[in-house]
């Protein structure tokens, strides 16, 4: 027996919404701790990772580790039939679930839906405990504005990180342009830029993945970039007493 | 030129 019901049903939605452009079916694992989710991209270059922990459901209850296959593209079809402000309840009677049901509850009506599942067997990366020489936290619109502006000269956008703070530069055929947001440690949290370099990076990555993750900018303010050279960038959006949802992402590298 | 890396070459499979 399986349910957890999502208090903010649009933070739900957000997720989802954030993730159905880079994975197309993934398994959504629950258990006694929460629910999470871990799927790769067609290509193999990017890692969706999501983790939602029980503490932050209106309700939440798991007697027996559950995986639940399903399509993303059909998850949302239902999901659109629910309002940004409705509570959200998944549910499963069974041990080995054939269907995921819904309940969307607003002050005016409730809806019952029921999802068919898939068995998906998805080999799962093991992403090791890593400690990052740089880690960048900035504003996710500023994030999300830079990756959509350099992105129109390059497709590859390069990031150097420094005591200083943090570059973001390109080199493309019509020219080339670079973007160093300086460190402010202002008082409003959601515009603070805090920079930890212990060893400086310079690192090139695809910026379709950025553009097509910053959907998650709706799920936080803030962003958080977690770097070393010659590995994958993760990047962070932390979803406010719940959890997080990142995004792993390999870099490209010089022939 | 640059050349993309898959991510399996970091990770390994469970």
């Amino acid at each position: 027996m399986f349910e957890a019901k999502f208090e903010d049903g649009g933070l739900f939605k957000k997720i989802v919404e954030a993730i159905k452009e880079l994975v197309k079916n993934v398994n959504l694992e629950a258990n006694g701790t929460g629910i999470s989710l871990q799927a790769m991209d067609t290509s193999h270059v990017a890692l969706v990772a999501l983790q939602l922990n029980e503490k932050g459901f209106k309700k939440y209850r798991c007697e027996k580790s559950l995986t639940m296959g399903l399509s993303i593209e059909n998850l949302q079809k239902i999901l659109k039939c629910s309002g940004n402000d409705d509570q959200i309840t998944l549910r499963t009677q069974d041990e080995e679930p054939t269907t995921l049901s819904f309940t969307f509850e607003s002050k005016n009506r409730i809806s019952e839906f029921q999802l068919n599942l898939m068995s998906l067997d998805q080999e799962q990366l093991g992403v090791p405990d890593t400690e990052y020489s740089s880690v960048v936290r900035m504003p996710s619109n500023e994030f999300t504005k830079i990756c959509r502006e350099l992105g129109n000269i390059n497709e590859a956008i390069g990031i150097e990180t420094s005591k200083e703070g943090i570059k973001f530069y390109v080199k493309g055929d019509i020219g080339e342009g670079q973007v160093s947001v300086k460190i402010n440690d202002t008082e409003k949290p959601e515009e603070r830029v805090e920079c930890e370099v212990d060893e400086p990076v310079n690192l090139s990555f695809a910026v379709r993945y950025f553009n097509l993750f910053n959907k998650a900018s709706a799920l936080s303010s803030q962003v958080i970039l977690s770097m070393s050279q010659d590995q994958p960038l993760v990047i962070e959006y932390i979803i406010e007493e719940m959890g997080s949802l990142k995004l792993y992402l390999a870099p490209k590298i010089n022939d | 030129k640059l050349i993309q890396v898959i991510l399996g070459y970091y990770y390994s499979n469970n």
